[in-house]
C-alpha cells in the first residue's frame, strides 16, 4: 500500500529509477 | 599481442586502463573489459565519438532520446564526474562499481544520498522529496491525491529528520537507511556480476591476462 510506504520507499521502487535497461542487449 | 586494437582504444578520449580500472573498483580486469563493449554500444549509439552523451544515455535506459526523466538525469550527472557534458568510459566504469554486490554499503548509501540531494546542498530537503514522489508518480499509473502525497512526504520526513531542523544530513540518511536497508535494494545491480557472460564476444578477444 503506497500509503504506507515511506516516500523513499516509493521512489526507490520506481521502475523509472532502474539501470537494468543499461544491460539489456 | 592485440596492438592495434589497444592503441585505437588508447586514442578514444577518457579511456583508462582496465588493470587500472580493476585495481580501483570491484570489477576484475575481465570485467571491466566486458563493460568496455557496453561502453562502446552505448556511447556509438547516436554519436559515434566514444563518449557517453545525456540523449545516449536517455536512449539506453528508455529507448527513447527524448524521454528525460529526473531519476536518469540525476544519474546521468553523477556519472558524469568531471561535469563536461558526456560520460567517458573510467566515469562509467567507476560509477557503475558502485552498483557491484560487492561494493561496500557505505559507498551505496553515500551515491544514494547524493541523488537525492537534487540541488547538492549537501542535504536532501522537504522539498526535494516531494519534487521525487511527484516526478515517480508523473513516470507512473500511481494516481496519489496531494493529500496523500503531503501525508508521505511528512511522514517519512519526520522519521528521517531526527534533529528537526528540516532537513536530511548524510549522517540522518545512513541511521534512516540501516532502519530501512530495502531503501539501497536499487543500488545494487545483480547483472553486474554476469557481465563478462553477457558480453562474450570479449571473451576470444581478452587482451589482458588477469594473471599480469
Amino acid at each position: 500500500k503506497p500509503v504506507s510506504m515511506n516516500a523513499f520507499e516509493l521512489i526507490s521502487r520506481s521502475q523509472s529509477f532502474s539501470l537494468d535497461n543499461l544491460f539489456e542487449k | 599481442m592485440g596492438c592495434v586494437s589497444s592503441k585505437r582504444r588508447k586514442q578514444e578520449p577518457g579511456y583508462e586502463e582496465p588493470t587500472v580500472l580493476a585495481a580501483e573498483t570491484p570489477f576484475t580486469v575481465s570485467e571491466v573489459e566486458a563493460l568496455h563493449e557496453l561502453f562502446k554500444k552505448l556511447s556509438n549509439a547516436i554519436i559515434a565519438d566514444g563518449l557517453i552523451h545525456r540523449e545516449e544515455f536517455q536512449l539506453a535506459l528508455f529507448r527513447n532520446r527524448n524521454r528525460r526523466n529526473l531519476f536518469a538525469d540525476r544519474i546521468f550527472d553523477l556519472f558524469d564526474v568531471k561535469r563536461n557534458g558526456v560520460i567517458e568510459f573510467g566515469e562509467f566504469v567507476r560509477s557503475l562499481g558502485v552498483f557491484h554486490p560487492n561494493a561496500p554499503v557505505a559507498d551505496k548509501i553515500a551515491f544514494a544520498f547524493r541523488l537525492y540531494d537534487l540541488r547538492q546542498t549537501g542535504f536532501i530537503e522537504r522539498e526535494e522529496l516531494k519534487e521525487m514522489v511527484l516526478a515517480l508518480l508523473h513516470e507512473s499509473d500511481l494516481a496519489l491525491s496531494e493529500d496523500v502525497v503531503e501525508t508521505i512526504v511528512d511522514k517519512t520526513f519526520g522519521e528521517a529528520d531526527t534533529q528537526g531542523d528540516g532537513k536530511i544530513d548524510p549522517e540522518e540518511w545512513k541511521e534512516f537507511v540501516s532502519k530501512h536497508p530495502s531503501l539501497i535494494k536499487n543500488m545494487t545491480l545483480p547483472y553486474l556480476k554476469d557481465i563478462t557472460l553477457a558480453f562474450p564476444s570479449f571473451v576470444v578477444r581478452s587482451e589482458v591476462d588477469e594473471s599480469d
